[in-house]
């Protein structure tokens, strides 16, 4: 993809003594908050920081903001059940820098969250820096369509055959192999227009392998989660 | 343009191969039972009062239900096979066709082969001469290779096409599932393979499937786009594997290649003190120079 078409995606990386590693997606919501999914976090917030505005994880770009997390808030209900997030949602809040967090340029603005429902077959977004066919890790920030899948083709028994909850659905293609998130895009946006703004209706969570055909990736169904979304925030600013 | 006659050629160039080795099955009507065991029915005491099992008429395909009691089992016809006729039988395994491909057909002896050009039925060996009588379409020239098989169709504008047979009207819409067009030819210059060929009974997406009508797909090889993708697709053999790939489409005119970009002018940015009051506003152009 190109610089600014994602300006809410964000990388979580890992603090390392050499350099930093990224390990999940990450999407920029208000200023000073990034939703991510449940499972990247295996790390407590002194070793992680929040990248916006990257392009290009190998290099240092002038368009990036960094921060490091000031709190790390994992949906209570988040589980893992047979290898299977549940629930696989955790919102970041990040460490102001002069007073502030997130600034808004070209390259770094937030997504909006959906208050309603886009249709299966619905085109979508998915973008990270996660394994391509030929690495484990992307240097530059890639991007792929992907249509959103019903619940119930998504659970039908040569798919995924029941182990999708509420909690989740499927976008990509059931019939033949296409783009696919992958790991190191977990956490990572996907995201659907309406009236021309785009809203952040999953998030990268799992899947069986990568771009095979009948396991299509899995998001968690951001909806489900706004109630829960809003008033973290909430709570946390007063 | 040698290079790119070579190159054409070249990418519809295969060899048949023998994919499939299973035993043969029941070659007429094919009974299968229902799921329930033998002792089922007299452990659990089942009474004349149970409902008939073939009432709710279970077998697909013209299939005929036979009622056994609490079970039923279904008498398939020809290709069909499975629990409830559900499943379609290759019957090309036995069939071999040289320069072609082996389609499963509806009617008797349920398998044909497609030969390609200029190879002839029954089973493709035989090469008649290319470009006699000339299969080029539309006032096309044929042209022969130093290959006694290989041949060119030199297509006037705006004709294209393996035989100049797709015309500047054959484009696709806005909804590409309802391109209904005869380009048949995939973006890498393969040419597709029939909806109903023995190679697609294993995908879900093929002559077979159900309202394979009302997607445009039945007894042929046209890009079609059952799963409104971007623009009509087919599937393609290439290095013995069925794949697939976009087929050589264009948009119909007035119809923009779609874009992921709102047509809108972009926001401007807000003032430093309004940041952040608009969502979901990219402001990057929605086209790049390539």
């Amino acid at each position: 993809t190109t610089a600014g078409k994602h300006p809410w995606m964000a990388s979580l990386q890992m603090k390392t003594s050499k350099r930093n590693r990224h390990f999940c997606g990450g999407v920029l919501i208000k200023p000073c908050w990034v939703l991510t999914a449940g499972h990247c976090i295996e790390q407590p917030a002194e070793n992680l920081q929040v990248v916006l505005g990257k392009q290009n994880l190998k290099k240092r770009e002038h368009q990036e903001q960094i921060f490091d997390v000031e709190k790390i808030i994992v949906h209570s209900k988040y589980k893992e059940k047979d290898g299977i997030p549940h629930n696989d949602i955790a919102l970041l809040k990040l460490k102001p820098v002069d007073g502030h967090c997130a600034v808004e340029t070209k390259y770094v603005k937030t997504v909006c969250l959906p208050d309603f429902f886009f249709p299966a077959g619905t085109d979508c977004f998915i973008s990270g820096w996660g394994a391509t066919e030929t690495d484990e890790v992307s240097r530059q920030l890639l991007d792929a369509n992907v249509k959103l899948i019903s619940q119930r083709k998504c659970n039908s028994p040569t798919a995924y055959d029941h182990v999708l909850d509420e909690s989740m659905f499927c976008a990509g293609n059931l019939q033949r192999p296409r783009a696919d998130s992958c790991q190191g895009d977990s956490g990572g946006p996907l995201t659907c227009i309406e009236n021309g703004s785009y809203y952040v209706y999953g998030l990268v969570s799992w899947g069986d392998g990568c771009g095979l055909k009948n396991k299509p990736g899995v998001y968690t169904q951001v909806t489900t989660f706004l109630s829960w979304i809003k008033s973290k925030i909430r709570s946390e600013s007063r | 343009s040698f290079l790119a006659d070579l190159l054409r050629d070249e990418a519809d160039e295969y060899e048949y191969y023998d994919e499939y080795t299973q035993p043969e099955q029941e070659p007429f009507l094919q009974q299968q039972f229902s799921e329930d065991p033998d002792w089922f029915e007299s452990f659990f005491g089942y009474s004349d009062t149970k409902k008939d099992p073939c009432s709710s008429n279970p077998c697909k395909n013209n299939g005929e239900c036979e009622n056994r009691g609490s079970r039923f089992s279904c008498l398939c016809p020809e290709p069909y096979a499975g629990t409830t006729c559900e499943k379609v039988k290759n019957m090309c395994l036995e069939k071999r066709c040289h320069r072609g491909d082996c389609l499963i057909t509806l009617t008797p002896p349920y398998f044909q082969c497609s030969c390609n050009h200029p190879y002839n039925s029954p089973d493709c060996r035989q090469a008649s001469s290319p470009c006699r009588p000339n299969p080029c379409k539309n006032g096309g020239t044929c042209i022969r290779h130093r290959i006694r098989s290989k041949f060119t169709c030199e297509c006037p504008e705006p004709f294209r096409g393996r035989f100049c047979e797709i015309g500047p009207d054959d484009c696709y819409g806005e909804a590409s599932s309802e391109y209904r067009g005869k380009v048949n030819q995939a973006a890498n210059g393969k040419t597709c393979l029939h909806w109903n060929s023995h190679l697609l009974l294993d995908y879900t997406i093929n002559a077979f499937m159900e309202d394979a009508d009302a997607y445009g797909i039945g007894e042929h090889n046209f890009c079609r786009s059952p799963d409104e993708d971007e623009k009509p697709w087919c599937y393609i053999r290439k290095n013995h594997k069925v794949e697939w790939d976009f087929c050589d489409i264009s948009p119909c005119s007035g119809t923009a290649e779609e874009s992921p970009w709102p047509t809108d002018s972009p926001t401007d940015p807000p003032g430093s003190n309004e940041m952040f009051k608009i969502c979901g506003q990219p402001e990057i152009q929605r086209t790049v120079k390539r």
